[in-house]
């Protein structure tokens, strides 16, 4: 999964 | 996006809806900690800096920009309404809250997932919403009695890191390279620091008596 996923929550 | 964390979102935002109920209601902001309010905008701030550089979804963004404005607004109120500001319990809030910031921010500088500034300020924010509560839990200990509403208030937004855990546990078994350690650490840090505030809760809800807690 890209890097992002884990800064997708809030 | 799965149940839990929706669930937990919206806890959260129930948990300021009932804080700006009380504020706005009342007119009154006794018993709420004024510092652990600032600690909270300063965690909304610090995490979403990336409200304007990365667009996960609009739900995202929307629930960014509601609880930066919720955190400020409760802020400035506590601060300048020439009425709220009346009600709020200086002596009463004294903890060193600048040294929870302090010690967020140097944990920060040590422990995140890449040494850059965003990242830094992002485990920063992870670090500082965990200890966020303690003004207050300390604040509620002096005061003695709590009204409703602030049981009410504290009880949604301990609930709230509650269902992030669970959605954490969700993530790790349905995603391959889910690794969040930093958030489900300090997750767990924050949630148990409410549970001898739950403890409380519970009891007070069962004998359906005011919420005391021990001084």
């Amino acid at each position: 999964a890209k890097e992002q996923s884990t800064k997708d929550e809030l | 996006m799965n149940i839990f964390r929706f669930l937990g979102d919206m806890t959260h935002l129930i948990s300021i809806l009932i804080l700006l109920l009380k504020i706005y209601a009342t007119k009154s902001c006794s018993g709420i900690s004024l510092k652990t309010q600032e600690l909270y905008a300063l965690v909304f701030l610090a995490r979403y800096l990336d409200l304007f550089t990365d667009f996960i979804s609009v739900y995202n963004s929307v629930m960014k920009v509601v609880f930066i404005a919720s955190s400020l607004a409760i802020v400035w109120c506590m601060r300048r309404h020439r009425v709220v500001r009346r009600s709020y319990d200086k002596e009463l809030d004294t903890f060193r809250h600048y040294f929870l910031v302090a010690a967020c921010l140097a944990l920060a500088l040590l422990v995140q997932e890449k040494f850059t500034f965003l990242e830094v300020l992002w485990a920063f924010s992870i670090y500082l919403e965990a200890v966020a509560i303690l003004p207050q839990l300390v604040l509620l200990q002096r005061s003695g009695n709590v009204d409703n509403l602030t049981g009410q208030y504290v009880f949604f937004l301990g609930a709230y890191r509650a269902f992030y855990i669970l959605n954490w546990i969700y993530r790790y078994f349905t995603e391959t390279h889910f690794s969040r350690w930093i958030s489900c650490v300090s997750g767990l840090v924050q949630t148990a620091l409410y549970a001898d505030f739950f403890y409380y809760y519970f009891i007070s809800w069962k004998n359906n008596s005011k919420l005391q807690l021990p001084a």
